[in-house]
């Protein structure tokens, strides 16, 4: 089983993969990952190392089987079908965003409860009234939902979506699920609490 | 300095003693915060040595000054003023967003150059147009921008950020801005990957 911080490297990894893939680079070494990614070069080695890859010396590690090992250890290798519950602001501009097809995510549809946004879609996909979830998720066979209600609803939701059969929720409200599957909380506040650190350190230069 | 890894878990152990401190809780250890947030102990110990905050054996830290001191050395002891770039779907539900506030970033204004937009207000902050970017900057003494704006104007619109003055920006487009001072990219594909991960292994239990 591989640790919970590990996994969010691998991710890191597999961004840095695409993005030096992208330039027509066929190696690399886990210098020079580690010196991309902010990381040291033994943890790139010892966290790859949980894969069974290990680089060759002098060569490093092959760009396209190493992604691909990642993206069979992230589970990526496969698609996943994601529905969208409440769609709001939030909601609608995950459904206009065309960077998660690409990773193998597909939003198939989104549910509402507000009459003027139920039967309207945004870019191709279409919203549908909350009643409808159970059935929605069998006919899609959705794996995950993304949560973006207000805070007051949020867990009462979340039980409405464990009960149609989902596996795991993306959380984008404040509130704390209280559920018997795996939650990831969108916490933005963090990436602000970082970009403050880094301008008061580029301020005092 | 302190390294960029050892400053997200800076974040995270903030989180944690901000919920520890609302259930009354005036003592922690290293083992228990390690605990709650899936790092090692010895990790926790060294990152606090990094502010200079040892426990005392058997007592463990105080949540208070702690907390105080993970503040400073974030530069969170302060408020940080920011505009949003780009009132969409996604600008105008964090000028909707309370929290933020809380943490001491005060969205004070946005710009927008769409007339349909400029002139309304989300939660009490208005939208103005664009072309005022550098007046509103020195009025608000605004410190950060959030840029949401489409992926073909990223680039340009950034640089008119770093000309009227601003020294952070908080990056949600698929582009990779080319600007000289501190960004932090929002990619939420990453966490879609550890809930992916999670899943998997919650299936295969
Ligand atoms: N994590 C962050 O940093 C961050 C940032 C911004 C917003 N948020 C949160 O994301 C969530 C969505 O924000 P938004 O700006 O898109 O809100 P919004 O009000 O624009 O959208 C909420 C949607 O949920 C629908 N809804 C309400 N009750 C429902 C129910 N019982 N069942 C199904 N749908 C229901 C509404 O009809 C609406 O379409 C909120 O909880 C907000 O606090 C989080
Ligand atoms: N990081 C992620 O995971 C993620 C998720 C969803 C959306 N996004 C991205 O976030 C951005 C915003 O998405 P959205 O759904 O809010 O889009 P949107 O189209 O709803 O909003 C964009 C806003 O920018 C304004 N705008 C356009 N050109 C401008 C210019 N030259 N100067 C100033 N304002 C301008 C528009 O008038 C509009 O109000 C997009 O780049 C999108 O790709 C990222």
């Amino acid at each position: 089983d591989i640790p919970r911080p590990t996994v969010r490297r691998l991710s890191l990894y597999l961004r840095e993969l695409e993005r030096i893939a992208a330039q027509g680079t066929t190696t690399t070494s886990s210098s020079s990952m580690a010196q991309s990614l902010g990381v040291t070069d033994v943890q790139v080695r010892r966290d790859l190392g949980c894969l069974g890859q290990t680089g060759k010396p002098g060569v490093g590690y092959q760009v396209a089987p190493l992604t691909h090992r990642i993206r069979e250890a992230l589970s990526l290798n496969r698609s996943w079908n994601v529905i969208i519950v409440g769609a709001g602001r939030i909601g609608r501009a995950l459904m206009a965003y065309p960077s998660f097809a690409g990773l193998g995510f597909k939003i198939v549809v989104a549910v509402d409860c507000d009459a003027s946004v139920v039967g309207t879609t945004v870019a191709g996909t279409e919203v549908k009234h909350l009643d409808n979830l159970p059935s929605l998720v069998r006919e899609h066979e959705i794996d995950l939902a993304v949560l973006a209600v207000p805070h007051d609803v949020a867990q009462g939701i979340a039980e409405q979506i464990i009960d149609a059969g989902i596996d795991g929720i993306l959380n984008f409200t404040p509130a704390t699920l209280h559920v018997p599957v795996p939650v990831e909380r969108i916490d933005l506040s963090r990436s602000l609490e970082q970009l403050a650190f880094e301008v008061a350190a580029f301020r005092n230069q």
